[in-house]
């Protein structure tokens, strides 16, 4: 034993790369299954959702997805040379499929990158309006659609995979700070008569909402810096102040206002869901006529929401970073959630140009949002209110 | 990108549109 220990030459030889790979890929995706096991909850009692899926969703997961998209975005916001222009936007409008007959500048040199190009606009009048209740919002592919169930309160994000509408949309936690009112600037969007458009759009509001305005901040009344408010991880001392303002003015959160996600009797909850391609107009509008109450931003991890990976990841777009609107239309509540995604990770709202999305710096805690709300917008309506078709905003690049 | 809609309505609210069907702004999703 003492001969073979002392003797016998040490001969030392390379380990494949693919080996090590696939021993990590094997050692995470059993960590990985363990955790799938547990349900995990925050203080309050709700879910927080983790990743969850086959290994190859793990080693996506793994991947640096908010940096790689922040760069890409930086990428393709770099101007391109005049001469390079319609050549490369002929070809990108090749491979997926834009129709360059529709884009609103007919000489594409106009467009200085790939990222302006992508926020393109439209030629006016190639979108007819249909006078339908509810229209497509966005240009894409119709994913999923139906009805949710109301004691499950789960959301079908392809056929057989779901995810919570709590999840989805947020929750309002006992104890939390009341959300921050938007300062809305002047001339951000088209006025909008608040009478005319109660009146032609069927909105109802209270006496309440109509008479309580008092209570409802103002720019004027609330020296607020808004943005990011509310979670209680947020240390900014400017924001911690203007919330202690708030409720010193005795500003009370409208959540009150907005009705519930609890459907009314003869009521249903339906939800559909509509996927953008990359070749696709990024710009969203309203899909029906409603006033925007608040807005809830969760920042999450920025996936591609392919159907691919939305049959493979459950949960996707409750992981991902999203901007939840929430509000109400004349047949009660009404919520649209734009989804960011890997290579579409900004999110920007017309009337909303304090909104950042995909920005770096310390995450919150996975699960919680920052909250907004739109009184200010309209005094009657307690919010920013939308006809249909109306612009709303977009997707940018990274 | 992706856009969820989640909204309340009557019972009898019919959607006009099929899952995988491309669709464009302002083509009608459902009626009551």
């Amino acid at each position: 034993l003492v001969n073979a220990w002392t003797q016998t030459p040490t001969k030392w030889f390379p380990l494949p790369l693919a080996v090590g790979a696939l021993l990590l890929v094997a050692m995470q995706y059993r960590k990985n299954s363990a955790r799938a096991k547990e349900v995990v909850v925050d203080e309050h009692g709700i879910e927080v959702v983790k990743l969850r899926g086959p290994w190859h969703v793990h080693v996506i997961g793994a991947l640096p997805l908010r940096n790689m998209s922040r760069l890409w975005g930086y990428i393709n916001s770099l101007e391109l040379p005049v001469w390079f222009r319609p050549i490369g936007f002929r070809l990108y409008a090749g491979v997926f499929g834009c129709n360059l007959d529709e884009v609103e500048h007919d000489d594409l040199r106009t467009y200085k990158s790939l990222g302006d190009f992508f926020y393109r606009r439209l030629k006016e009048g190639v979108r007819p309006v249909d006078p339908a209740v509810l229209v497509s919002p966005a240009d894409g592919r119709i994913l999923h659609f139906g009805s949710i169930h109301p004691h499950e309160r789960t959301v079908e994000q392809v056929k057989g995979v779901t995810y919570s509408l709590d999840a989805l949309l947020g929750v309002d936690r006992p104890g939390s700070p009341p959300p921050t009112p938007v300062i809305m600037h002047p001339n951000s969007m088209p006025v909008v008569d608040e009478h005319d458009f109660a009146n032609v759009n069927g909105i109802e509001y209270t006496l309440d909402q109509l008479m309580g305005t008092s209570a409802t901040p103002t720019s004027e009344d609330v020296p607020h810096k808004f943005g990011d408010q509310v979670d209680a991880s947020v240390d900014d001392q400017d924001q911690v102040d203007s919330v202690a303002v708030a409720r010193e003015l005795g500003v009370r959160p409208s959540l009150q206002r907005t009705p519930s996600m609890t459907p009314r009797a003869g009521n249903d909850l339906f939800f559909t869901v509509i996927y953008l391609a990359p070749g696709d107009y990024h710009r969203f509008h309203s899909p029906t006529a409603w006033v925007v109450e608040k807005r809830r931003h969760f920042v999450g991890e920025l996936f591609s929401v392919s159907p691919w990976m939305a049959n493979r990841l459950p949960n996707l777009f409750v992981l991902n970073e999203r901007v939840a609107l929430l509000g109400k239309w004349k047949h009660g509540f009404f919520s649209m959630v734009p989804v960011g995604a890997t290579n579409v990770g900004s999110i920007m709202l017309n009337f909303d140009s304090e909104l950042r999305t995909n920005v770096r710096g310390k995450r919150p805690p996975p699960g919680t949002f920052t909250e907004a709300v739109y009184s200010s917008a309209s005094k009657i309506l307690n919010g920013q209110p939308l006809t249909t078709a109306q612009e709303m905003g977009g997707f940018c690049l990274g | 990108s992706t856009i969820v809609l989640v909204f309340e309505a009557p019972a009898d609210f019919e959607f006009s549109v099929e899952a995988g069907q491309k669709i464009q702004v302002g083509q009608k999703l459902g009626d009551v």
